[in-house]
């Protein structure tokens, strides 16, 4: 089975597989440049030799049989650097983990703990939002509580006004002077009754 | 009210009805009304 | 390094290619121009070797800076060393999407329960007090009450 070295291609940006298939397409359009060039430099080099009886059929397949070792040996040995390199170089040992995913390591949550813990912080929004709730229900009150302390304290000045106005008319304490008016007037009455008798 | 308990839940299951308070105070009213009543009345008695 | 060791793959992938197309092969596969003009052939040779391993270094080092890979084999060396002592196989990719977000999540989730319950407890020593002010003001109330109660029943 084919590696798909994906966690390769997580840290290097590009799977290693497709870095040598580049670099292998690369050396081979490279060989099969040169050869080209190489061929067309002998035709060159024929035009200027009119007595050889060379043809360019001749050197093509010249070229062709050079052309066709140089690739054999060129696809075993790229394999072999190819093997060495995903092998060596393009590929993380398996008992490595990568920095960005330290968290894997850290944070090894199984499913049901990863909603256990969501569940958790749906719980605490809820109590926030009740808390926050009952904070806005307890100032609510505080301002009730002003409105009706104020109404009180209205009839409390009420009736210290009252007290007041009797105090400034002279009678102090209401009940001694309602007591005394009442013994005034009835020794008044008996006054009164006094002198009726006198009179007759 | 919140619907889920919360901290301060045993405070604000017992708030007064500040409404009756305030209610109350029209008794007072009426009471004191009565009692200068009668004072009037004394008053315009003895005299 | 990784660096280094790439290096001297691909140079000694270089000198056996160069080494396998000898200039030996080359004369014999061109036997009929090169009976006729040896020296050329030699110089044509030379110049096809020169090139083709001018070539490979030239795109094996636009492959090095295209991918950064210096820079790459050289982090990923470091991180190696770091894991030396590591003696089990360390997490991979499981392919599952859903599965592998989550831990990646689970750092802001803990985060966000510490910061939410750092909140739920302000708000709850808020209401502590507010509850308080409430209490002290019902109590405040109660007494009004009482007083009117008394100044009443003095007048009655």
């Amino acid at each position: 089975s084919v590696n798909p070295m994906a966690y390769e291609a997580q840290f290097f940006g590009f799977t290693p597989q497709t870095c040598m298939l580049r670099i292998y397409i690369a050396f081979q359009d490279y060989l099969f440049e040169m050869m080209l060039v190489v061929e067309s430099v002998i035709l060159k080099k024929l035009d200027g030799l009119p007595n050889s009886k060379i043809s360019a059929f001749q050197i093509r397949k010249s070229t062709e049989k050079f052309l066709l070792f140089m690739k054999e040996r060129f696809d075993q040995l790229f394999s072999k650097m190819e093997e060495v390199l995903l092998q060596l170089v393009l590929s993380i040992p398996p008992k490595v983990l990568l920095p960005e995913d330290k968290v894997h390591e850290q944070y090894p949550y199984s499913k049901e703990q990863f909603q256990a813990l969501q569940g958790e912080i749906h719980q605490l929004q809820q109590q926030y939002r009740a808390e926050a709730s009952a904070g806005q229900a307890l100032r609510a009150e505080l301002e009730e509580q002003k409105a009706v302390q104020a109404e009180l304290e209205k009839v409390l000045q009420w009736f210290d006004g009252l007290e007041n106005i009797c105090r400034e008319h002279g009678t102090g304490n209401f009940k001694e002077s309602f007591a005394f008016l009442t013994q005034n007037s009835k020794k008044l009455q008996d006054v009164l009754k006094d002198v009726e008798e006198k009179s007759r | 009210l919140p619907s889920l308990p919360t901290s301060q839940a045993h405070v604000l299951s017992t708030k007064p009805n500040y409404q009756q308070i305030l209610a109350e105070q029209g008794e007072v009213w009426s009471c004191m009304e009565l009692v200068l009543d009668e004072l009037h009345q004394a008053v315009k008695l003895l005299q | 390094g990784r660096a280094q060791v790439f290096a001297a793959v691909v140079d000694t992938f270089l000198e056996k290619l160069v080494a396998a197309g000898s200039y030996q092969r080359f004369a014999n596969c061109y036997r009929c121009f090169y009976k006729l003009q040896p020296e050329v052939t030699r110089s044509i040779y030379d110049q096809f070797i020169s090139q083709l391993q001018t070539s490979v270094k030239e795109e094996i080092q636009e492959v090095k800076d295209e991918g950064n890979l210096d820079m790459l084999f050289n982090s990923l060396d470091k991180i190696v060393e770091e894991a030396k002592n590591q003696e089990e196989p360390a997490w991979r990719p499981s392919g599952v999407p859903e599965e592998d977000v989550r831990s990646a999540v689970v750092p802001y989730l803990l985060k966000h329960r510490s910061y939410l319950q750092k909140v739920l407890k302000e708000k709850e020593e808020e209401n502590q007090k507010a509850a308080e002010s409430v209490l002290a003001g019902r109590k405040r109330i109660a007494e009004l009450q009482q007083l009117i109660q008394a100044r009443k029943q003095a007048w009655q």
